[in-house]
């Protein structure tokens, strides 16, 4: 009784005591699935020679792979009405998100707010989004290409030829334009993104994808600046979105998730554009 | 013509790979920022000419003093900050959206307002259902953010045609009841 509930009759998330999500029900099953924002340290090199540059503009590299969590313990606001569910989650003092699920939607929408990432500690940091699962994927997870075909990518390998990875996080991060996603015979979790983000499953079952980043060192390739965006003499506040589609596998034959997760593609990606009128001198039947 | 060239001059700019992959200098970000602002505003003004052709077209006559009917429609781009001039200022505006996909869809629109009170009517003015949440603390509590919407108007516009547009009229309703505030459900421990 103590858990938080949202969804609708397609969808239904729940929310532990600590304000985390925990698990979602889908496609006629419930599986544990978490989500919680970390972020990496990032590498400060001499940038003299190629393995000891540091993360900038154009690589990725965590400091020794160390990570940090954004919070253990999230606050909560739950709003429900006819149309929406929301419960407005706060992580820490620059984390914040609101987790949502239409009346008529098969999936939740997570709309992240992150920044001014704080640089007081003369650290750069890069921020990720992380969706734990109980989903045996063995390695093997999907990221898009292009927002086209899904290509196949699978842990500390390469396809044509052999590989050891020196880098065990950045060594493992693919480009994702519009959609990462694992599965196992059973379930299959897919998160579609609304700007090009990179991303990675680290853990069997896990699901990442890196949202905001502020760094203090050049990474040398040729920028010759950090990339240390400010606005108003503070870091750049990003906001965005990300879909979670949970459900049944395509090994099963049962209705097809990636189908729906295509057409929610579109939609997101390819939104209604809007143009306000001003109608102060219309009322509604003239309008009409 | 002009509109139309500065925006695809600004498309072309964008195709480079360091727009792509943000590895630009600070200073080119900003400039690329610049020139879409402008583009967007540009067409702004072709989008107006061809929307107002479209909606009024023949009954421009019909109506009192066609240059007074000829209406304004503003692009928002702030809207990803929950933020909109015409929304948060004005108690009557319309929503025209216009769908860029080839099938018909159905979608959940959110509209930033500085009250909780509004009605939304369809095309065949009926009322459509809405729901009103808050706009989060933490978008709210942004000093550079200057928006005076508090709230979030949400409904469903259903059936927008393929590569076609559908226009809602949205009105403050003082008359409206207080339960239609957002209320946070009772914390759990």
């Amino acid at each position: 009784s103590s858990y938080t509930s949202i969804g609708n009759k397609q969808i239904k998330l729940t929310f532990d005591t600590n304000g985390f999500l925990s698990q979602v029900t889908a496609d006629e099953m419930t599986r544990m699935i978490s989500q919680e924002f970390l972020y990496y340290e990032a590498a400060v090199g001499d940038n003299r020679e190629f393995l000891n540059r540091s993360s900038g503009a154009y690589i990725f590299r965590p400091y020794k792979n160390k990570y940090h969590f954004a919070a253990d313990q999230v606050d909560i606001v739950v709003y429900k009405g006819d149309l929406v569910q929301e419960v407005h989650q706060q992580f820490n003092e620059w984390i914040s998100q609101v987790v949502r699920v239409y009346s008529d939607s098969n999936h939740a929408e997570f709309e992240w707010l992150v920044g001014p990432i704080p640089i007081d500690d003369k650290m750069g940091k890069e921020v990720i989004t992380r969706f734990n699962s109980d989903i045996e994927s063995n390695g093997i997870f999907y990221t898009d290409s292009n927002g086209r075909e899904m290509l196949k990518r699978q842990r500390d390998h390469r396809d044509s030829w052999y590989v050891r990875i020196h880098e065990a996080v950045s060594g493992n991060y693919y480009p994702v334009t519009a959609k990462i996603a694992l599965e196992d015979k059973l379930a299959r979790m897919a998160i579609l993104t609304d700007r090009a983000q990179g991303g990675s499953s680290l853990k069997d079952g896990a699901l990442e994808l890196m949202v905001h980043r502020r760094l203090l060192h050049d990474d040398a390739f040729g920028v010759d600046e950090s990339l240390n965006e400010t606005e108003y003499g503070a870091g750049l506040i990003a906001r965005g979105k990300h879909h979670l589609f949970v459900g049944q596998s395509h090994l099963r034959p049962s209705i097809s998730l990636q189908a729906l997760e295509r057409v929610a593609q579109l939609e997101t990606l390819l939104p209604s554009w809007r143009f306000f009128s001003n109608m102060s001198a219309f009322s509604s039947t003239q309008w009409l | 013509e002009a509109h139309l060239g500065f925006m695809r001059e600004t498309m072309g700019i964008m195709q480079h790979h360091d727009a792509v992959t943000g590895t630009e200098k600070q200073k080119v970000a900003l400039d690329y920022a610049k020139r879409l602002s402008v583009a967007i505003r540009a067409c702004g003004a072709n989008m107006r000419n061809i929307l107002n052709t479209l909606s009024l077209g023949s009954k421009q006559n019909e109506l009192d003093g066609s240059k007074n009917n000829v209406l304004e429609f503003k692009t928002c781009t702030l809207l990803n900050i929950s933020s909109c001039s015409v929304s948060e200022t004005n108690e009557r505006f319309a929503l025209t959206l216009y769908n860029p996909l080839a099938h018909s869809t159905n979608e959940y629109v959110r509209i930033p307002v500085p009250d909780y009170k509004y009605i939304v009517l369809d095309h065949a003015g009926k009322r459509v259902p809405t729901q009103v949440v808050p706009v989060p603390k933490a978008l709210i509590q942004i000093k550079h953010r200057k928006s005076s919407a508090a709230f979030e108007l949400v409904f469903q516009a259903t059936q927008l045609p393929p590569v076609g547009y559908k226009t809602y009229y949205i009105e403050k309703n003082s008359n409206a009841t207080r339960s239609l505030a957002p209320t946070a459900m009772p914390k759990k421990s």
